[in-house]
């Protein structure tokens, strides 16, 4: 085992476990280390967790002494530490590293001989996104570990349909080692190394593990929902399956600015290419195009009929850079002619319209003033339609696309610039491209209930599902009665749904696979990021209230958010110092840290590039 | 003034200077099939009698000319002035306009920028760089910009025009240079091989004050070794 060993430093042991209840997961990554040189030597745990999650805990003890991490206000936390701050001591444990992923890493000295264990804790309510809940967990163990384990242990009171795991450095001889089984609604995938099955070749010191390793399931869905209760708090599940597509009306609306130059502009043709092989044919779509001047394809939206497909293609075929970007111009063109289609009933009475507005820059021509684009598009769209608003890259203000989607019951989603930017297009279309339901409300007895989550919802699309969970005030309540109405492509429909509660929890009551208040834990973290995102899109006084209450949440379930830090003691010589660990935002995410990789002569892309002469 | 080539088939850019004596103009585009021609005539720093060495200049003064249809504009620091014919019509930076000729479209943005287009596909930025106030030796200039060139044929060539062409360079052996945030490197390009530097340059089209840094690979000597002939090949007599 000497290669084992790194500069001294021993990794022992890895462990990632990871428990999943009702979608909600909790993950405890542990690692000791053991320190074989005779001077003290650097420790580092360098971890990657979903940007989703929350950090809930951390603790290092080095020689059977434990240092905890607390989470406290963020302000106060800085405050707190702003000395050890400017004397450089501190630096921030958490930064976003990939698409999807934020870096935790902290390092410690370690005495001759002696050892230290991080214990990271984080959890995350896992999305349904095309059919499938999917857990990604980063491996990346930077040496061989003589005991190496991940092991996730899944159980769902529906039952499990399908389960799932793979691994992006798998290889033929490792896949045995990879474990997957479920039954009912136990599921449980364990993956356990050994010290040679790491190496990346035989009788390399190199480890072949690093990189994505994902668990995806779902579970059985004989109702359209499932409410499950436990300890005074509810959640419910609505992914109804087996219902008509509804028609929709979209209308692309696509930033051609001279900086979306080159290749960018040409993966977004290739995706709109692609995605118009996949419009239906009672589908109603048009193309706004927004540069100094905004084009329109189309004066209203027309069916896409395969001759109207056609013409579309030669059109996406045609499109050409043209000068600077006027989003406020190009925004309230596809608003107004999706309001004009509504006025004049040209539009099939049931569907579903939408637009999607991709962008890579901020506004340069006409209106620049991002608030007021922001009150002109909330102004003209008034709550009728979902806004989903794409930014391509980094230089551009993906705060205020966040808000403004927020405000039109959209979401903002980055695309990153790469080479499969095209499939990254594709792949957000694909996932609204089949709404089912529109005007979705879920409703329970008023009296009996309190704190409820989101529970309207613009749309609900194939393959996603829609979770609302709750606070039970009615000590007495022997069942939850729900009722859900929406439109449908037929008919306007009602699901009802009901539990009893001495029935769920009992049901629930396999305590081995329960960690804790898992359904209040589960309605805390679901409750603080809508309020977060409320925030976004609030001002005054309510974002102070907003602010106040997601604050007061994390601090009382102990959830790192972009509200609260955790600080780490790490003992060093006769001196503790400590370090700040904070939730990275993804508005203020630069680009990745993967590419510091690239050497530093290369290029980062810019936003505008123009062939010109200037002067300084 | 500085120039830079945007090399969109490699995701990268060049850049160099070019320096000659204020007075001096410069073909930047000349397109004998479209008849466009846009020619720069430098000024330099307002220097003081004892102010010796070398001093940068800029671009004073811009002549866009299209001869087919007899157009010429006259972009300087002051004013903009359009020649249609014997037509004469004058504009000022402090204007905020939009001129729709049926063959050019001139739009100024009040005090930053004006935009040119000679019919689709061949569009020109002129950004002006106003002095600060209380700076004793520098003067108004201006930059010019190709925002769009689909129009230009590939007889195109000049200072900038040539570039316009897709150019094909190999960057080898990477190592330090005099600065440590700049290394150089070895750059293959049109059968010559270059020493050329790691920097970035200004575009000012978006922030015209502060400008945006665009990385590039820097040519030295005056574009030697990259550019068609010598920068002195492309020294005109007079503006029009």
């Amino acid at each position: 085992a000497a290669d084992v060993n790194v500069d001294g430093i021993d990794i022992h042991s890895m462990k990632i476990d990871c428990k999943i209840t009702s979608r909600f997961a909790h993950t405890i990554i542990t690692s000791q280390a053991v320190n074989r040189a005779n001077v003290s030597k650097e420790a580092l745990f360098d971890v990657e967790l979903p940007k989703t999650a929350f950090i809930t805990n951390f603790v290092m003890t080095i020689d059977g002494v434990s240092y905890p991490g607390i989470i406290k206000e963020k302000e106060a936390a800085q405050q707190q530490y702003q000395k050890a701050v400017s004397r450089g001591q501190t630096a921030g444990l958490v930064k976003a590293s990939g698409r999807k992923t934020e870096k935790f890493s902290v390092s410690v000295n370690i005495a001759a001989a002696k050892n230290v264990t991080f214990e990271l804790n984080y959890e995350e309510l896992l999305k349904r996104s095309f059919g499938k809940y999917e857990l990604l967990i980063k491996v990346n163990p930077k040496q061989l570990v003589k005991q190496f384990e991940i092991e996730a242990n899944i159980f769902e009171p529906q039952g499990i349909s399908y389960l799932d795991a793979e691994a992006s450095f798998i290889t033929n001889d490792l896949l045995p080692v990879m474990q997957k089984s479920f039954s009912g609604k136990k599921g449980r995938v364990v993956f356990k190394p050994t010290l040679d099955q790491q190496r990346s070749c035989a009788d390399c010191p190199t480890t072949l593990l690093n990189g994505d390793f994902v668990i995806k399931y779902d579970v059985n869905r004989e109702t359209p929902g499932n409410i499950q209760i436990v300890n005074g708090y509810f959640v419910h599940f609505f992914a109804p399956k087996n219902i008509t597509r509804l028609s929709k009306n979209i209308v692309f609306i696509i930033d051609v600015s001279i900086s979306m130059s080159g290749r960018k502009l040409e993966q977004t043709k290739q995706a709109l290419l692609k995605i118009l092989e996949d419009i239906k044919e009672d589908d109603y779509l048009n193309f706004v195009l927004f540069g100094s001047d905004v084009h329109k394809w189309k004066d209203t939206l027309i069916q896409a009929t395969p001759e109207n497909l056609e013409e579309a293609r030669r059109y996406v075929r045609d499109i050409n850079i043209a000068g600077w970007t006027n989003l406020n111009g190009g925004l309230l063109a596809g608003i107004e002619m999706l309001n004009e289609a509504q006025r004049s009933g040209t539009l099939p009475e049931r569907s579903a319209s939408l637009i999607i507005m991709l962008t890579d820059g901020r506004p340069t021509k006409g209106e620049t003033n991002t608030q007021t684009i922001i009150d002109n598009v909330r102004n003209a769209i008034q709550g009728k339609y979902p806004l989903y608003n794409l930014g391509f890259g980094y230089d551009l203000d993906y705060a205020s696309l966040e808000k403004m989607a927020a405000e039109n019951n959209g979401l903002a989603r980055r695309i990153y610039e790469d080479s499969d930017s095209d499939l990254q297009l594709q792949g957000f279309y694909d996932e609204v491209a089949n709404p089912l339901l529109t005007e979705v409300e879920l409703k329970y007895p008023e009296n009996a209930i309190s704190d409820l989550t989101q529970n309207n919802f613009k749309h609900y699309y194939d393959g996603s599902e829609i979770v609302v969970a709750g606070r039970i005030t009615d000590n007495d309540l022997n069942s939850i009665t729900a009722e859900v109405t929406a439109h449908g492509a037929e008919d306007d429909m009602i699901f009802a749904e009901q539990a009893d509660v001495e029935e769920t929890t009992k049901a629930l009551e396999e305590r081995e696979y329960i960690f804790g208040d898992f359904i209040r834990r589960l309605w805390a973290y679901l409750t603080i990021h809508q309020l977060l995102e409320k925030r976004n899109a609030a001002k005054g006084e309510e974002k102070a209230n907003l602010t106040a209450k997601a604050l007061e949440m994390s601090l009382q379930y102990k959830f790192v958010t972009p509200l609260t830090s955790m600080v780490v003691t790490k003992p060093e010589d006769n001196e503790d110092k400590t370090a700040l660990a904070d939730k990275p935002l993804e508005a203020e995410a630069t680009r990745q840290s993967s590419q510091s990789v690239v050497p530093s002569y290369s290029v980062p892309a810019t936003s505008h590039r123009y062939t010109s002469v200037d002067g300084d | 003034p500085h120039f830079i080539i945007d090399v969109p088939q490699k995701e990268d850019a060049l850049c160099f200077n070019i320096n000659e004596d204020p007075g001096v103009v410069l073909n930047l585009i000349r397109d004998p099939t479209t008849g466009i021609i846009v020619n720069g005539q430098l000024i330099g720093d307002v220097t003081t009698d004892n102010d010796a060495g070398l001093h940068n200049t800029y671009i004073g003064r811009l002549g866009i000319i299209n001869t087919q249809l007899n157009l010429t504009l006259e972009v300087t620091p002051e004013k903009i002035v359009l020649h249609n014919g014997t037509k004469q019509k004058t504009f000022m930076w402090l204007d905020e306009v939009i001129l729709l000729h049926p063959s050019l479209t001139l739009k100024i943005i009040r005090k930053k920028s004006l935009e040119v287009s000679l019919g689709e596909g061949a569009t020109f930025e002129v950004v002006l760089h106003k002095k600060w106030k209380k700076h004793l030796s520098h003067a108004d200039f201006l930059g010019f910009y190709i925002m769009d060139s689909h129009r230009l044929s590939e007889n195109t060539h000049g200072l900038l025009g040539q570039f316009l062409h897709p150019i094909d360079f190999n960057i080898l052996e990477v190592h330090p240079g005099s600065d440590p945030e700049k290394p150089d490197a070895t750059m293959i390009v049109k059968n010559n091989q270059l020493t050329v530097t790691r920097g970035w340059q200004k575009d000012y089209t978006e922030d015209t004050k502060r400008g945006t840094n665009v990385p590039c690979w820097f040519i030295h000597n005056n574009a030697e070794g990259l550019i068609d002939g010598t920068y002195t090949d492309y020294v005109v007599p007079s503006l029009f």
